[in-house]
């Protein structure tokens, strides 16, 4: 949430200003955003018309790039690095973080094996200090390292732009939160009934018992 | 001795304009305040503690300082004097900050900086004189040892508006935030500090140096669930040795939580909160971000 | 909205990953 509020304002600032831009601004535009160190998400962007005429022109590598950065990873750029721009320090940094990002939405424990592979790392102090400066503080995820188990544990992770297959997979995993939500209120329902059942069984219990007693001290 | 306190005084005022601090207190320090012969009020007498002792600090000398400082401290709580009560506050603070107890010193000081006062006696407080004390607070408190009693000072002085106007304001805002600091952040702070404040330790650390590593061991703590001694020691910039022992001690010192496995030359960390807490904060968490789209979605009219 | 999909990609992330049926009785 607090991701998603810090670049709220981001987005709407390249939107508008992406919409009254010509071809060769647009391109620098693209730059500044996938560099920009607050930025995370580039849907939005990424839907506004004007720059969906980049495409079939000589910046349509820009276009190729920022939707890499909307759903891509490092992994992506490697093998298709020869007809895209090359990045900047600051853009790599930037595709890795999203990267992990990408691995954080089907697997919960990362190894450190698969984060050094797609994240282009040589040794472990090196992937540990990227999780830790650029992963855990700049906020997009939450997590413990684990040295014994070469893992990253993810607690939290900022969400990406989903990818249009994704949603299917989104929308079946609410609709089984719904369900089990509903089987639970409606067990709760059903505890809440037997125990009111329960009790008026005990006080008609109490009171036979109570009338008993009477009775007997009665004929005593 | 009436005419030697005279004598004295005026001796003491000519050292204090050549700057010779030690001697004026000292020549100060002859005056025998507790004669029975001559009736001195108190006032009189809380006023040469804490000049002598005002004298002392200018040259460092805690240990000197503090003597008259603790005569003063029978005489200031009956006192209606403001500014001498003000600069017996701060002589106290400063004694505290050169004996290194850091923590303590930062609480005087930061007690200081809220005078609300701008006028006392004759005296002017101005801004810049409170904006030290403040500063002082933020550098004694991220030199004071890691712990709770540090955390909870330390949420005070980043929650504090005006800590956001010192320059000292981004290493205050990393350490609350229990980040890692980094070597050229470390130096950085380092040139703020006063001598004492990079003295020697016995084990060859300086004072800022065992902060640092403390607090980047504290900081550690929250990001890893293990860690070899190794990395640790690459981590802090010290040997795995050093960095092990630091944890033992802290970690018997109930200052951090956790365990180490000499065999497997480990250290394990333990959360503040138990598992079934942090099971809950989970859930709790998961609601809010539940509620917060939800809110989001309302005020979207979607 | 891209947004709030993002948010609730994120959110779906922090369910309990395990699929076991006991759990699931035990997280209801």
């Amino acid at each position: 949430m607090e991701i998603e509020r810090k670049q709220a304002e981001l987005i709407d600032h390249f939107v508008k200003h992406a919409a009254t831009l010509e071809a060769p601004q647009l391109a620098s535009l693209i730059a500044e955003a996938t560099s920009h160190p607050s930025l995370f998400a580039f849907s939005e962007i990424l839907s506004v018309p004007n720059l969906s005429k980049l495409q079939g022109t000589q910046y349509s590598t820009s276009f190729d790039l920022l939707r890499l950065f909307a759903y891509g990873t490092w992994s992506d750029y490697k093998s298709n690095a020869g007809c895209l721009p090359a990045l900047l320090p600051d853009q790599a940094r930037k595709l890795k973080q999203l990267t992990v990002l990408t691995l954080a939405e089907t697997d919960k424990v990362l190894p450190y094996d698969q984060l050094m592979q797609e994240l282009d790392v040589s040794n472990v102090r090196e992937l540990e200090d990227f999780l830790i400066n650029e992963c855990m503080y700049s906020g997009i995820v939450r997590g413990k390292l684990d040295q014994l188990r070469r893992c990253f544990e993810v607690q939290f992770a900022a969400g990406r732009d989903p990818r249009p297959e994704q949603l299917s997979n989104m929308i079946q995993t609410l609709t089984s939160w719904l369900g089990s939500s509903d089987s639970l209120l409606h067990s709760i329902q059903e505890k809440i009934k037997w125990a009111d059942m329960m009790s008026e069984a005990n006080k008609k219990h109490r009171k036979e018992v109570e009338d008993r007693v009477e009775d007997v001290k009665k004929s005593i | 001795e009436e005419q030697v306190s005279v004598i004295r005084e005026k001796l003491a005022e000519l050292y204090e304009s050549e700057q010779q601090w030690s001697k004026a207190a000292q020549m100060l320090s002859g005056i025998d305040l507790e004669s029975g012969i001559r009736m001195l009020d108190d006032a009189y007498k809380l006023s040469k503690c804490v000049h002598i002792a005002r004298l002392y600090l200018e040259d460092d000398d805690a240990v000197n300082a503090e003597v008259f400082i603790n005569k003063a401290s029978f005489l200031v709580s009956t006192s209606q004097h403001e500014v001498l009560n003000l600069q017996y506050k701060v002589c106290y603070a400063r004694i505290l900050d050169l004996k290194r107890k850091f923590l303590e010193a930062a609480l005087r000081y930061y007690d200081i900086s809220q005078i609300e006062k701008r006028q006392i006696g004759d005296e002017e407080i101005d801004e810049d004189a409170l904006e030290q004390a403040l500063s002082s607070a933020v550098t004694c408190t991220i030199l004071a040892a890691a712990g709770p009693q540090r955390s909870r000072v330390l949420a005070t002085l980043y929650k504090d508006e005006r800590c956001s106007k010192l320059k000292i304001y981004p290493i205050l805002q990393k350490v609350y935030l229990e980040r890692i600091l980094r070597k050229p952040e470390i130096d950085a702070f380092a040139q703020e500090l006063k001598a004492h404040q990079k003295a020697l330790l016995p084990d060859n650390f300086t004072v800022l140096d065992r902060a640092m590593i403390e607090h980047n061991l504290l900081s550690a703590s929250k990001l890893y669930t293990n860690i070899s001694f190794d990395e640790l020691g690459t981590l802090l910039g010290i040997p795995p040795e050093k960095a092990e022992k630091i944890a033992s001690r802290m970690i018997y010192e109930d200052r951090m939580r956790g365990s180490i496995d000499q065999v497997e030359a480990v250290i394990h960390f333990e959360d503040d909160m138990e598992e079934l807490q942090q099971w809950d904060q989970q859930i709790v968490g998961l609601c809010q971000a539940l509620n917060d789209i939800l809110d989001c979605i309302t005020s979207k009219g979607i | 909205d891209n947004s709030l999909l993002r948010q609730v990609s994120s959110l779906l992330r922090r369910l309990p990953a395990m699929e076991s049926e006991k759990f699931q009785d035990e997280f209801l």
